[in-house]
């Protein structure tokens, strides 16, 4: 069925990258096969795994740079239903190759293409910009989510990046759609989590998923347990979260 | 005396904003005559002292692109050593232009050439990439405080980002220094806060500050007050953590 899904935000921190790996190892669970792509050259996926740099042969940047085909990037974690295609930039050299290579916008789609039948789900993680990896990903993705984090210039940044997002949709992927706004990062204890979260309702209902996904320790602890927390602590908040988002999306 | 310092990091998140805005405010409690500078896009600093965008007539947007004075950009808030050029990029075109007109990388130097000795310091808020603003920056500063997150990945991301640095110092600005590392959004409850510390502590000993800043509810609740914590808490953790810094740094 191959649903392509870029996790994107122009904020940095708001839990993306968490998101992916979270949501990607609920989908796994939920029986659905899963692929998780890094298009961050910052990005390191991997380390979620334990997985060191060395052991990583392609990525993303063999792929796009260097035409490695994209089945020799997959790593297969020796978890069911979940692999991943890490980043592996490994210096700023390459980096710069990555973005020139990836200012043909819909090199990332063509490279799916090859392998999107072979997932239910493929979820792509993007850097906190809207640069050549992004727009690749904006490009390729069927849908997009965009993690927020509840606080005070949240709907500023979140309404001039749709508008953004719809400009850029109608130019290179007209059938690009909005799968939802993700709530990150909601802390009860403090009152702007409950401010903004009734903000965004005001002017977001339609888009607003019903999960929500609390600030937890497991989720931010999870790497050094080499697995997202669901492997871990399936009753975490964190799990539960991102557990209930995957079943709000299969919907 | 203008020292111009850039807070600058590739992760996103980390309070390099919040780093700007409070340190900021530090220094010009402690008598220096300071100036905050938003190259960040996406950035929001006037909205930490509730000034509309509508209240604001130029910004770095308008000094870089359409050539107005530099003096016609300072915004003067009421508070007594601390001004403000905030980004006022207001849409997406105008992102486009400043990206070009940035790529001139020693475009911001000169212009802040022209105000240097009005201040003791001036402080460059950058985005959470490595792009042209950043480079800009990069370039102009004297010095760099580069704000890290006590989460798993971030020694890995500090090395690279450093190496980075160092590279493009050699290249761009070779009396460019290393303020210091300043360790953010420490949560006391956290095992892992801890342990990286630890680990900031084996591997970048003499460059990391004293001072650590605590994750405290008082910083990402000012903007609520329209005014940065110490103004109306200054007993706080976050206010104290701040202060301590800008002392560390006049020393
Ligand atoms: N719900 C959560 N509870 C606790 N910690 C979280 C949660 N979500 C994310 N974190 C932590 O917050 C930090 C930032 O999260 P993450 O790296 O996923 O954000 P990001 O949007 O991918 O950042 P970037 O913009 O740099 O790519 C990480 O240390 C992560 O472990
Ligand atoms: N010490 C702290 N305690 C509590 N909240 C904090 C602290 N530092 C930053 N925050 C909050 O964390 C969020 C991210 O901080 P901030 O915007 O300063 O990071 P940034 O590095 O500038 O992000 P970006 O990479 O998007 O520019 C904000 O909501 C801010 O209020
Ligand atoms: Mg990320
Ligand atoms: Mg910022």
């Amino acid at each position: 069925m191959g649903k392509i899904i870029a996790v994107t935000s122009q904020k940095g921190g708001v839990g993306k990258t968490t998101t992916v790996v979270n949501l990607g190892a609920s989908l796994a669970i939920l029986g659905k096969k899963t692929l998780l792509v890094d298009t961050d050259p910052q990005g390191s996926i991997v380390a979620n795994f334990q997985i060191d740099d060395y052991e990583v042969q392609n990525g993303i940047f063999d792929v796009i740079v260097n035409k490695v085909l994209m089945t020799d990037a997959i790593i297969n974690l020796g978890i069911e239903n979940l692999e991943i295609v890490p980043s592996n930039v490994r210096n700023e050299k390459q980096e710069v190759d990555l973005f020139t290579h990836g200012l043909q916008k819909h090199i990332l789609k063509s490279i799916l293409a090859t392998i999107k039948e072979d997932y239910d789900y493929i979820l792509l993680d993007c850097p906190p910009s809207l640069g050549t990896m992004t727009l690749n990903a904006l490009a390729a993705a069927d849908s997009i989510i965009i993690p927020v984090q509840p606080e005070y210039f949240a709907i500023r940044a979140l309404g001039r990046f749709i508008k953004t997002i719809r400009r850029f949709g109608q130019e290179s992927n007209p059938k690009l759609k909005l799968e939802g706004i993700l709530i990150t990062l909601y802390d009860k204890r403090l009152k702007q989590s409950k401010e903004i979260h009734q903000e965004l309702k005001n002017g977001f209902q339609d888009f607003l998923f019903d999960t929500i996904i609390p600030r937890n320790s497991k989720l931010s602890e999870a790497p050094s347990y080499g697995k997202p927390a669901a492997f871990f602590d399936v009753s975490s908040p964190g799990s539960v979260g991102y557990l209930k988002l995957a079943e709000e999306i299969i919907q």
